[in-house]
């Protein structure tokens, strides 16, 4: 619904990694994230959903383009030490991201940011939220274009891009 | 970092529904939601990696309880109209979710988090971000200590349970 989100934003220059294949069992992810945590990678957005009738998860997460050559390392020795499937990986990637309030209603919202993006044939990679949070993962050079459409969809003034110069 | 991590809370009677094998091709996670939407099924979370080399998606949701049923059928339906996998789904769980703010070293506060997790023995089933939040799925039964030890971890007072009576 048009009046729950109140604003959107872009953010460039990002990559996402994606553990697949993790083995479910408690005590994975910690690992992960408390190498992460030691090589000082700061993380944008985690991301994890059970597969393989939940015997595994993809667990991806969301970093700079600069820190993206270290954490595929890292992912990579993680993948051999516990026994993981391939990591994957997608480079040059921008998010946007819807903010409101009240957007419990998330499907009605949700809806309506991903059909402006469909219009635009801009293709959702990666999906993440909170309460007030809708955040899409698109490729790099659909990224202004994805805020603009997402921002009129809303019925929206003028398009924040976060990487502007102001 | 435990100055960053301001409220932890517990959201209980969640289910998760999870699309697998997507074809990631844009418009689709636009008519799922469209559909989801349009049977006024409230959704909590949205939670989509790619996987198999980015020819498809896991695309999950978190929905209430009472709208699993109704969320499940739905869902089999789009699988079977739009040649995805198989509908994975996990009932019975529940969401602990640490508030911050600056939590863009996400990886230090999710090390922190998911090592108290680790270390109850819980098993995280999905987990969602947003720049202010972490959220992570976990079996219904072991919500209340999640909540407690995540509280624990973070130095925090009192934990908030959302559903307990007050
Ligand atoms: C896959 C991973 O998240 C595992 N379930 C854990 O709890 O660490
Ligand atoms: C998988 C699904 O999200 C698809 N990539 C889309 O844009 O709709």
């Amino acid at each position: 619904e048009a009046v729950a989100v109140r604003g959107v934003s872009l953010r460039e220059d990002l990559a996402v990694v994606r553990l697949t294949g993790v083995p479910n069992v408690p005590g994975l992810a910690a690992t992960v994230f408390a190498a992460l945590a030691e090589k000082n990678i700061i993380v944008d957005d985690i991301i994890q959903n059970l597969y393989q009738n939940a015997e595994s998860a993809i667990l991806g997460f969301v970093v700079s383009s600069e820190d993206a050559a270290i954490a595929r390392e890292l992912a990579d020795r993680l993948a051999r030490d516990h026994e993981m499937g391939a990591v994957e990986f997608s480079e040059k990637v921008s998010k946007v991201s819807a903010v409101g309030v009240g957007m419990r209603s998330h499907s009605g919202v949700a809806a309506t940011m991903f059909q402006a993006l469909a219009r635009e044939d801009i293709n959702i990679l990666a999906i993440s939220t909170s309460e007030i949070v809708i955040g899409c993962v698109v490729p790099r050079q659909d990224g202004p274009r994805a805020l603009a459409a997402v921002h009129a969809a809303f019925g929206l003034g003028d398009a924040v891009n976060e990487n502007a110069a102001s």
